[in-house]
């Protein structure tokens, strides 16, 4: 494409003409995005974040990622377009463009890029990482089981051949393990949500346990308003709760560690559809998707800012 | 390269403990080649489970012998693979 303007939303990407959207966003807007890179993945591919700014150092921020799960292909294209609409909200002057007088957005679009190429090579079905760990006959830990919160616990599996492979050990993999450093260092990130498809879902901690998080009524009142916010566009019906009630068990989870790391509005998008497509989901549905969670995304986003902790 | 030709998505929603049962025995079943693309959660849930060709008469037999209702998601697969394949070249092209 020659701009982000006359790039094409509507389409299903590789991994290389993501990596060029990048370039081409930093290089149109250098006074709002620039591109860190948070790590390598096994497979020694960058882990690129992009950050827009409008100044400031250590501002208070807010995180999204899409494509931890690498099949999700509806994420990863949906934060090609959210990427662009902070840019032009911003531009215009609208939308999130108050959110980024005070604060910043971390955007990681290719969270899993070694799951990802080999989506889009060997295998449309992968899942996980693609990590070899010694004693295991087969590849790949699921990177949303993997994280230092309730590890091992029931939710998910000891089998390395099974999808919901929790690891060797928490945070084993790079891909989990440059999130938990950057999260660390950069200490001042006060929401956090990691998108994924499918069902209709927006959630919230725990997953690896019963127990309700002290601020299970605020994330609730939240994801209610944010629900509502979303399915006002094209009336897409989305369910919304708990991790562990409304779906099922999952331990080592991105968002129950972020939570524990008193990253307060942890939430996690599951987009659509609810079962006629599933991972498959027609590229003319990428648009309408991405604008009706982007609708969610910022009420929770205009909720973090409004309500400092 | 990975191919699913023939592969089925089969949707169950468990109305019943039996059911749910022995949807989870299906988890067990490793030879099988299952992929889960939903989970079993809870009763009324739905379970959607992505069948390769060689499993799909045995899955679909042990689902029919134990009263287990299922509905087919996805036919063919391989069938959406293509057409999204397709898409992306067009994409590229246009690019």
């Amino acid at each position: 494409a020659l701009s982000t303007t006359t790039f094409n939303y509507a389409a299903y990407h590789t991994l290389d003409e993501i990596y060029s959207f990048m370039d081409m966003l930093v290089a149109e807007n250098p006074n709002l995005v620039s591109k860190l890179e948070i790590g390598r993945s096994t497979e020694d591919r960058p882990l690129y974040v992009l950050k827009f700014s409008t100044g400031g150092t250590s501002r208070p921020a807010i995180w999204i990622d899409t494509g931890i799960h690498s099949r999700e292909w509806v994420t990863q294209a949906s934060g090609v377009w959210f990427a662009k609409k902070i840019v032009d909200d911003h531009a215009n002057n609208e939308g999130v463009a108050s959110i980024l007088e005070t604060m910043d957005i971390f955007l990681e679009i290719v969270t899993n890029p070694d799951g990802f190429a080999y989506t889009q090579t060997k295998n449309r079905m992968w899942r996980k990482t693609r990590s070899h760990h010694s004693g295991s006959i087969c590849v790949g830990v699921d990177p949303n089981r993997n994280w230092d919160a309730g590890f091992g616990g029931p939710g998910a599996s000891g089998n390395p051949c099974l999808e919901t492979y929790h690891g060797p050990y928490a945070n084993s993999e790079p891909e989990v393990k440059s999130i938990v450093d950057f999260v660390k260092s950069h200490g001042n990130i006060k929401a956090f949500v990691s998108i994924h498809s499918y069902s209709q879902l927006l959630l919230y901690p725990y997953g690896y346990t019963t127990t309700p998080v002290p601020d299970q009524q605020e994330l609730h009142e939240i994801s209610e308003k944010a629900v509502a916010a979303l399915s006002s566009l094209y009336g897409t019906k989305y369910k919304y709760g708990s991790i562990i009630t409304t779906i099922y068990q999952a331990s080592g989870g991105t968002i129950d560690w972020t939570y524990n790391q008193g990253i307060k509005y942890s939430f996690t998008f599951e987009l659509r559809d609810t079962g006629l497509y599933g991972f498959l989901l027609p590229a003319k549905q990428i648009i309408p998707t991405a604008e009706e969670t982007w609708l969610g995304l910022k009420v929770i986003m205009e909720h973090a800012r409004d309500n400092m902790y | 390269t990975e191919t699913f030709v023939g592969h089925q998505v089969l949707r169950i929603v468990p109305s019943s403990d039996e059911e749910l049962q022995k949807v989870q025995e299906l988890q067990d079943l490793e030879h099988l080649k299952l992929d889960f693309w939903l989970s079993p959660r809870g009763l009324g849930y739905p379970v959607d489970i992505r069948v390769p060709f060689p499993s799909l008469q045995s899955v679909k037999a042990h689902l029919e012998a134990s009263g287990v209702p299922y509905s087919i998601m996805i036919e063919d697969v391989q069938a959406l693979v293509d057409e999204e394949e397709m898409e992306m070249l067009r994409s590229s092209r246009q690019l």
